[in-house]
């Protein structure tokens, strides 16, 4: 199974494995072109050595040998480099945790914590318009008393004025004197039906 | 620090592979050209060398540059050098990235929980204010409607 | 491959601070 390195990706940005492949690629090219510069530079000499007898293939074999000896040597030196690398320096510890993470550390049940944070959230907003249009009910109705308060208010005056007019007019105790006015037109009827009587 | 290990690594490496690819072996291979120019042989071989390890050496520096490698080495040892008395596995990506996200939002629903308890809070003791001018409001009517029937009822 | 682990790498690094900027946005314009 392939250990993708993910969180060391997220460090430096890159797997380490292909930093790693970089590396072996760019220098297995030069063992390459240095070995072809080699043999190139042999070859040119063997130009200034007419009787040399040494054909390029022959060279070319030898090359090859080298080459193939420097490789396995390569090879093997270059896993070992990559293991090494791999573990101590392109790692990052099974302990450690990336500043960008920090926040996990510190709330390590964030899955329910978030649900319930989200659920006593809700329920605030839900108080909160509850109480928001209580309050509107409320200013609404202290509205509403001001204007039946202000009615109300007129009538008692109206009564008041009621009975400033009776005082005004002597009649200071209404009852009193509304019996005295029924009484006196009591009166007045029987003195007029007296009246009309005698007339006949 | 990891750059220090980085770099011995390397050079390791390169010591170790020119070890390997000695002169002898090198004139063992070039045998042929070895028996006409030994001193030739030996020049060329050291270029060769030389040459190999400039090349790898330059190539390491140009993977640092790109990388940025001395920095992020140097910087991760600060890391873990921080998580030193740390001894539990950390926290790693779960692979449910809205579940991993929920720590990062966490602390800011618990502001925003607060600010919505502190304001609910004003609200309320606003509206009991309000509430209490209400019922002052009521009793304030009724007892002027008592009143209004009392006269109504001594007119009456 | 490769480039898979890096995207998600990057992405884990990069969008909770960017997923961060939208919520917080979200509940301040809540309070206001």
């Amino acid at each position: 199974s392939v250990n993708p390195m993910a969180y060391e990706a997220q460090f430096f940005g890159f797997t380490p494995q292909t930093c790693m492949l970089r590396v072996y690629i760019a220098f297995q090219d030069y063992l390459f072109e240095t070995m072809l510069l080699v043999e190139s530079v042999m070859l040119k000499k063997m130009d200034g050595f007419p009787d040399c007898k040494i054909s390029p293939f022959e060279l070319r074999k030898s090359t090859e040998k080298f080459l193939l000896f420097m490789k396995e040597h390569f090879d093997k030196l270059f896993s070992k480099m990559e293991e090494v690398l791999l573990q101590l320096v392109l790692n990052i510890p099974k302990n450690v945790l990336l500043p960008e993470d920090k926040v996990h550390e510190q709330y390590p049940d964030s899955k329910e914590q978030f649900q319930a944070l989200q659920d006593e959230i809700h329920q605030l907003q839900e108080q909160y318009r509850a109480e928001a249009s209580a309050g509107q009910a409320l200013r609404a109705e202290l509205e509403e008393q001001k204007v039946v308060q202000a009615e109300l208010e007129k009538i008692l005056q109206w009564f008041d004025g009621l009975e400033n007019i009776c005082r005004k007019y002597g009649t200071s105790n209404f009852k009193e004197s509304f019996t005295f006015l029924t009484q006196n037109s009591k009166k007045l009827q029987d003195m007029l039906k007296d009246v009309e009587k005698k007339s006949k | 620090g990891r750059a220090q290990v980085f770099a011995t690594v390397v050079d390791t490496f390169l010591e170790k592979l020119v070890a390997a690819g000695s002169y002898q072996r090198f004139a063992n291979c070039y045998r042929c050209f070895y028996r006409l120019q030994p001193e030739m042989t030996r020049s060329i071989y050291d270029q060769f060398i030389a040459q190999l390890q400039t090349s790898i050496k330059e190539e390491i520096q140009e993977v640092k540059n790109e990388g940025n490698l001395e920095a992020l080495f140097n910087s991760l040892d600060k890391i873990v050098e921080e998580a030193k008395n740390q001894e539990e596995p950390a926290w790693r990506p779960s692979g449910i990235p809205e579940e991993d996200i929920c720590s990062t939002v966490v602390p800011y629903l618990l502001k925003h929980k607060l600010y919505l308890q502190k304001v609910l809070k004003v609200k309320e003791e606003e509206n009991r204010k309000v509430a209490e001018s209400v019922l002052a409001g009521r009793d304030r009517i009724a007892e002027l409607q008592q009143r209004i029937q009392a006269r109504k009822h001594a007119w009456q | 491959f490769d480039e898979l682990i890096v995207e998600t790498a990057t992405k884990r690094k990069q969008w909770p601070k960017k997923i961060l900027i939208h919520a917080v946005q979200t509940m301040k314009a809540e309070q206001e």
